[in-house]
Parts: C-alpha cells; structure tokens; sequence
C-alpha cells in the first residue's frame, strides 16, 4: 500500500 | 485517472466556470465570500507550486494553472472589478481562526518533513474548512441567488465524488492517502447540512432560503 507521495491528484 | 476523479476534477472546473458567469452576468459579487475565495487561492498556489518541478501530466499542468489562475481573477473581480457589490459586513468568519490550526496540523501530519510536504498539507487541510466563511454567511444571511448555490453544489459534488475515486483507487491500485481521504471527508460532510436545503427545495423550482 502506498501514500499519496508524489502526489498525482488535483 | 477514473471517472470518479475525472468526474470530480470536471465538477471542479464547473464550479469555478459557473461563479464566474454568475459574476459576469449579474455584475455583482454578493452572496460570494472573500475570505473563502481568498483561501482558496492560498490553497492552489501552496499545492501546485510543483507544477513548476514535478511533471505528471498536460492533464494535472493545465488543471493547476487554471485553478492558480481563475482563483487569482476572481479575487481581482471581487476586490477591484466589482468591489462595490461586496459587502464585508456579513463576511465575518475569522479566517486566521482556520489558517493557524492548518499550519500546525501540516507540521505534524505529512508525508515528509519538507518545505513542499508540509506545503501540500497545509493546502489539504486549508481546503477541507475554506468553504467555512461561505457556508457561515449563507447561514447568516440564510437565503441565496439560485446561481451561487449551484455554484456550492458543483464544489461539493466534486469533493463527494472524490470519496469513490479514494475507494476505486485502493482496489485497483493499493494506493491509499490518509492524509487526503480524512481531510476529504471532513470537507465533504460540511456539505451535507447545504445538499439538503439544495435538494429539498432549489431542485425543486424553489428558491435557497433557510428555516429561520
């Protein structure tokens, strides 16, 4: 499971 | 990228679209709130300020310069373009009561202990509450034009249909950020109170008023 880093949504 | 996210991203840009036609046409900023907008604009410059290092897609640069862009027009037709039709008086909320708190959550909760990182939480956490002084005027005054609630229902729209993007993203991708699924559910439930009044009457032909 990853994190939101690097983030990808607006 | 999915639906939900492209659906929510377009509501987004909907939103926006749908507060500038209502300033252009009617001339007139009322029933909007500076401080809500003005927060916005903290929120898109503090999180997209990667657009100048970080390449994800045309799709991510063009949404980011657009929202940075529009947010920063809409204060300039609120503050010079239209300023007469603003009036301070009823945009009470005390912002500073919600930029201090975000400060000292993004340095506690981030991904990393980094100027961008806890930038980007900051602005996570800034626009889970930034609607507050819009949602606190709209109670006081406690009735709107029929186009600025459309306005608020395009804005929640787009963080409700957030939530299904977070769920569809876990089990199709294992990716899961709780800094923004918590954030973002806070920020959809302060919706819920507005959807109510705008399903049970501005869907219905009647105008935004609220019980007294």
């Amino acid at each position: 499971v990853s994190t939101g880093s690097p983030h990808d949504e607006l | 990228m999915n639906l939900f996210r492209l659906f929510g991203d377009l509501s987004h840009l909907a939103s926006i679209l749908i507060l500038l036609h209502k300033i252009q046409t009617t001339r007139s900023c009322r029933g909007i709130s500076f401080k809500t907008q003005a927060l916005y604009v903290t929120v898109f410059v503090a999180r997209y300020l990667d657009l100048f290092y970080d390449w994800v897609s045309l799709y991510n640069f063009s949404m980011k310069v657009f929202f940075i862009s529009s947010s920063i027009y809409i204060l300039y037709l609120m503050k010079v373009r239209f300023r007469p039709t603003h009036d301070p008086s009823i945009d009470t909320f005390r912002a500073e009561y919600l930029v201090g708190p975000c400060v000292v959550l993004a340095l506690i909760f981030n991904y990393k202990f980094t100027f961008p990182e806890v930038l980007w939480s900051f602005s996570i956490f800034l626009e889970s509450v930034a609607i507050l002084p819009q949602l606190f005027m709209l109670q006081r005054t406690g009735e709107a034009e029929t186009i600025t609630t459309h306005y608020l229902a395009a804005l929640g729209a787009y963080r409700a249909l957030y939530i299904p993007n977070w769920i569809y993203r876990y089990f199709s991708e294992g990716v899961v950020d709780p800094i923004a699924v918590i954030a973002g559910l806070v920020q959809t439930a302060l919706y819920v109170d507005f959807f109510y009044v705008y399903f049970t009457k501005v869907l219905q032909g009647q105008k935004f008023e609220l019980p007294a």
